[in-house]
């Protein structure tokens, strides 16, 4: 069978279907000082598989608002600073407005997968902390 | 409930692959 880190140097999805792949990213990531975008994505996957069940709707208004605050709000903030500004009002509109949707985070979502795409991603696969593992 | 801190974690956890 095919070594799981080989499976790692597919595809970004393959790598963050890993957990192993995740924690070795991560540090990367870390080393790098921009481990706030794996934490991002992740979150953004993890609010949008939220229940829609009743009595979750204080519980996903909160964590929206953990969300922005940790991530979006800071504008010196690696998420923050690579999420394109109409995407970030959409965001806070939602926020302050209480239009909490499941899809609310998705636009800035798929830019920092983007960035990851083009530039971490293929950073990593060339890291001493990837060769090293491999 | 939950801090604001331990929501985001959990929420982050939720959303990695289990162990294989």
């Amino acid at each position: 069978p095919t070594p799981p880190y080989l499976k790692w140097a597919e595809s970004l999805h393959s790598l963050l279907d890993d957990q192993d792949g995740i924690h070795l990213f991560r540090m990367f990531l870390k080393q790098e000082e921009c481990a706030d975008m794996l934490d991002f994505w992740f979150a953004c996957s993890g609010f949008r598989k939220l229940e829609a069940n009743e009595g979750n709707e204080e519980k996903k208004v909160k964590l929206a608002k953990a969300i922005y605050k940790k991530f979006i709000l800071d504008n010196n903030g690696i998420v923050s600073r690579q999420i394109k500004p109409a995407t970030k009002s959409f965001i806070k509109d939602c926020v302050m407005k209480l239009h909490i949707d499941p899809a609310m985070f998705d636009q800035a979502q798929t830019e920092i997968q983007t960035i990851m795409e083009d530039n971490t991603y293929p950073l990593f696969l060339k890291s001493d902390i990837y060769l090293e593992y491999t | 409930m939950d801090s604001e801190d331990d929501l985001l974690q959990k929420c982050i956890t939720s959303a990695m692959p289990k162990q294989r």
